[in-house]
């Protein structure tokens, strides 16, 4: 768990589909400051994965911390993290509270 | 007054 983040839960997705699933919303500069899980697709990784839920905010990914990006660049980060062969899973630093 | 209710909503990306 996190140090500052003592609710805070470590998720490993494995790459288990050819998609990711979920849907975010939030980043810096919007009333949703940190990345939030909107929707988990049925049939995706993370589905597959069943410890990822709708509403968690998402604190890091493979330890690379969300704060103070944007959007899209959070966007971006998860995309990668799940494109790379580097890793066979993605690890979400994920809490409950907003 | 709030500030954070000055702050736009985010978009919603789909991964």
């Amino acid at each position: 768990p996190g140090l500052l983040e003592p609710t805070s839960t470590l998720v490993r997705v494995a790459k288990s589909a050819g998609t990711l699933g979920i849907a975010i919303e939030g980043g810096a500069n919007t009333r949703q400051p940190l990345p939030r899980i909107v929707t988990i697709q049925r049939g995706g990784s993370a589905h597959n994965c069943g410890q990822l839920k709708v509403g968690q905010v998402i604190l890091e990914v493979n330890g690379v911390s969300m704060r103070g990006r944007e959007h899209r660049d959070a966007a971006r980060i998860i995309a990668e993290a799940f494109k790379t062969k580097e890793r066979d899973h993605v690890d979400f630093l994920v809490t409950e509270f907003n | 007054r709030e500030k954070r209710l000055t702050l736009p909503p985010s978009e919603i990306t789909l991964l």
